[in-house]
Order: structure tokens, then C-alpha cells, then sequence
């Protein structure tokens, strides 16, 4: 169940967020575990889960991984780390086109030679599909596909 | 677990990740 705001510090929501949150919407069932989801600019990271007033963490990787850990997702592999780790570093090197394409083919070499889990399925499916709305590259659709195939 | 996971996310990355949980 996921609640969207958007705080004061975005001036216009981008197009892809609010189809984000519609698509969501359409999922939701209502019950289940409650998200809030803050739109909100100008932070030292893009991502950040706040656990409570005095605790947070970073980065979408280390979300997906906090919920292995805890049990909601399958635990994650010594092996999938690395995959964590290029997935977050594609969505950080945004302002160097090359190095973020020659990552984002080195991503979709390893996935596809690796069994993905859990983790890592939903990890990369996000990073390459922000890259993919970043660059209108279409040569990541394939890979984007295969995970959605495999959920 | 907790009751409500808060994140806070800069809209110039979607966290689809979130997608494919409801999937």
C-alpha cells in the first residue's frame, strides 16, 4: 500500500514520476505493508528510507538488501553484491553518458551470465530502466523483458 | 518490521523497484 507526496522542494513533477505513481495505484491493493513514498529534491543521495526520526539509510540497493536481510525478499547471495553495487553506481554516474553505457553493458553481461535472485532482479530491472529513460536507449528492453518474464 | 517504510526520493530516478514488489 503506497502513499505518494510531493514536498516542497520539486517544482514540477517529472512525467515518468507521476506515471510511476499512477501504475502504482493501479497495483495497490490497499492492505499489506504501508509505504509512504516523498518526492524531494536537493538531497545528498536520490534515494532514502527513513526507519524512524532518528534513523535512515541510502541508496534503493541497500533498501532491496535491508529487506533480504529482514526476510521480505529472498536473502541475497555473496555473488549478487557486486550486481548491487554496479546497479547503484549506473543511476550514480548519470552525468557521464559513456561511462554509464559502457557500465550498463558490463550490468546486463553479468546478469545474464549469473541466476539472479530476488534482490538483484528488481535492483537492476530499476537501474537500467532509469537509464533507459535517461538515454532512449532501447538495447536494455531485452533485459528489462527477461525480468519481468521471470517474476 | 515496521508499521511504514518513509523514503524520500529525488524524481529524477523512479524507484521501480517498488513496481516490481507489487508485481
Amino acid at each position: 500500500y503506497v502513499n505518494f507526496f510531493t514536498h516542497s522542494s520539486v517544482a514540477q513533477l517529472p512525467e515518468a514520476a507521476k506515471e510511476f505513481a499512477e501504475e502504482i495505484s493501479r497495483l495497490s491493493t490497499g492492505d499489506g505493508q504501508k509505504v509512504t513514498v516523498i518526492w524531494k529534491t536537493g538531497m545528498p543521495a536520490n534515494f532514502e528510507v527513513i526507519l524512524n526520526p532518528t534513523t535512515s539509510f541510502w541508496g534503493e540497493g541497500n533498501f532491496i538488501r535491508y529487506l533480504s536481510r529482514m526476510g521480505v525478499l529472498d536473502n541475497t547471495q555473496d555473488t549478487d553484491d557486486m550486481l548491487l553495487d554496479m546497479s547503484h553506481q549506473l543511476l550514480v554516474l548519470s552525468d557521464d553518458r559513456k561511462e554509464q553505457t559502457k557500465l550498463a553493458d558490463r550490468l546486463m553481461g553479468t546478469i545474464r551470465k549469473q541466476k539472479a535472485s530476488q534482490s538483484v532482479d528488481y535492483t537492476t530491472y530499476s537501474a537500467l530502466r532509469n537509464f533507459r529513460n535517461a538515454t532512449k536507449s532501447d538495447k536494455v528492453d531485452v533485459v528489462l523483458q527477461d525480468i519481468m518474464g521471470r517474476l | 518490521l515496521p508499521d511504514e517504510y518513509v523514503i524520500a526520493v529525488d524524481p529524477a530516478t523512479i524507484p521501480y523497484s517498488l513496481l516490481l514488489m507489487l508485481q
